[in-house]
């Protein structure tokens, strides 16, 4: 944070665009400029209102070289923006420097990543010395705009001064405009906990929850909660299927129709690809959950009410498949969200319940509660 | 030849790693001179300070991979302390 630990006293501010730039389409700033504000927004219970005219909490500006602040710009390149920390008058501004090129897209100087970067002063943040965070002062360019995700460290920072998203804001729907849910930190303990997927990594094993993931550790007694952009800054959040298939040092990790290789904190060259160049018909849309058995070197692949089996050595889909869920692993519910294979048995996650499935006996042994992993 | 070359671009490099960190680190402005005349050590500890901060290797020295890093784009606001 700033000197003096500045940071709004309320949660509900108001920016005001200004002026625009000449290189990109209003439409194309206002949108950059409310995603930037989105960023900080799904990890804090800040909300933003735009206004049109007056004196609004967010000024933001583009202008060259002098601009009436005593820190002029200084033409393309170097300086990019800068912004001031909460207060009164200029203090939460944000001024962009016109020289440069702005862009929507990858190449050039991408006003979102830096309208993002310049939003975390104007709500208090100082610069990290963590160059996987966003607020690093220098700027980096990003080959893959949709992954965008905070670092652990900014959202540290602005959890710090604000907290987390409360409940009941994310509950909240206004009557003329939706709000989307928000994802707010996971609680591993919540009843009602439900995985999205789990997969093993060289002898850990991680849960994924929207966001997130827990990783559970010979080192540690205590499940880690990191988030899997910390991780994997490229990889999607709410994912739908992971396994490992550790002979070739790999988790396979599946969103919708694409899925990505990684292989320890890097995802692999030539992903993601699509489902189908698996074996699935074209009436596949995504996957539930996935496990690889690696002593038969077979992939099962749960969807819906069946499952398929994959075959790793040859890396095709075998006939005779998909097969009712029901008639091979009796006593799952049918709508699997994650497998895991441990101490010989198979770990069926579905909901809140895991049923614990002795794959020798055909049968369900035991329901526990999903979260007894995480030793709730 | 330009005898005075190396000379020439050694200064003008020292220029901008000041006006760096008098941006960034909050280097005082008016006893640059007196730095560069008499004492490097406060520049020397500053560049430190910036090389620990942007997480390059630390020397104390204006080499390549920090002279790099100094021309980037980068936040017009500083690492270490205020605007002043």
């Amino acid at each position: 944070t700033f000197p003096g630990t500045p940071k709004w006293s309320k949660t509900h501010l108001t920016y005001r665009i200004v002026n625009y730039t000449p290189d990109l389409p209003r439409e194309a700033v206002d949108a950059a400029i409310e995603k930037a504000l989105g960023v900080w927004k799904e990890v804090t219970p800040l909300t933003f209102s735009r206004m049109d005219e007056g004196e609004a909490d967010i000024m933001i500006s583009f202008a060259v070289g002098e601009h009436g602040d005593f820190y002029p710009f200084d033409g393309p390149g170097a300086i990019l923006a800068h912004a001031y920390p909460p207060g009164s008058g200029i203090h939460g501004d944000v001024h962009f420097d016109d020289d440069e090129k702005w862009t929507e897209k990858a190449a050039g100087t991408n006003l979102f990543f830096v309208a993002a970067h310049e939003l975390g002063h104007a709500l208090g943040l100082m610069h990290s010395a963590n160059p996987e965070a966003l607020m690093y002062p220098v700027y980096r360019s990003f080959k893959d705009l949709a992954s965008f995700r905070l670092s652990q460290d900014d959202v540290d920072g602005i959890q710090f001064l604000y907290g987390s998203p409360t409940t009941p804001k994310n509950n909240y729907v206004a009557p003329t405009e939706p709000v989307p849910p928000r994802s707010k930190t996971p609680a591993k303990c919540d009843p009602a906990l439900s995985f999205d997927a789990v997969s093993t990594l060289r002898g850990e094993i991680l849960f994924f929850k929207d966001r997130y993931f827990w990783r559970r550790s010979h080192w540690s007694a205590e499940p880690g909660l990191h988030l899997i952009s910390s991780f994997w800054p490229s990889l999607p959040s709410n994912l739908d299927a992971a396994y490992e298939v550790s002979s070739k040092d790999t988790v396979f990790v599946f969103k919708g129709n694409k899925f990505w290789a990684v292989r320890g904190n890097e995802v692999q060259a030539g992903y993601p690809r699509n489902i189908h160049t698996l074996g699935f018909p074209s009436t596949i849309r995504k996957i539930d959950a996935a496990i690889s058995d690696k002593e038969q070197k077979k992939t099962y692949f749960f969807v819906e009410d069946k499952y398929w089996r994959f075959d790793e050595k040859t890396q095709s889909m075998e006939r005779g498949f998909p097969r009712p869920i029901e008639d091979d692993f009796p006593g799952v519910e049918p709508k699997v969200d994650a497998v895991l294979e441990a101490f010989g048995f198979l770990y069926f996650f579905s909901g809140s319940s895991q049923y614990e499935f002795d794959p020798n006996a055909k049968r369900v042994t035991h329901i526990f509660k999903t979260n007894s992993w995480l030793l709730c | 030849y330009p005898v005075n070359g190396d000379r020439e671009e050694e200064d003008s490099n020292m220029d901008l790693v000041q006006r760096y960190l008098e941006n960034y680190y909050n280097l005082t402005k008016k006893v640059e001179n007196i730095y560069r005349r008499r004492d490097s050590s406060p520049i020397d500890n500053k560049i430190r300070e910036m090389q620990k901060f942007l997480g390059l290797e630390v020397t104390g020295k204006l080499d390549s991979s920090t002279l790099e890093m100094i021309r980037k784009p980068r936040c017009g606001v500083p690492d270490v302390g205020h605007f002043t």
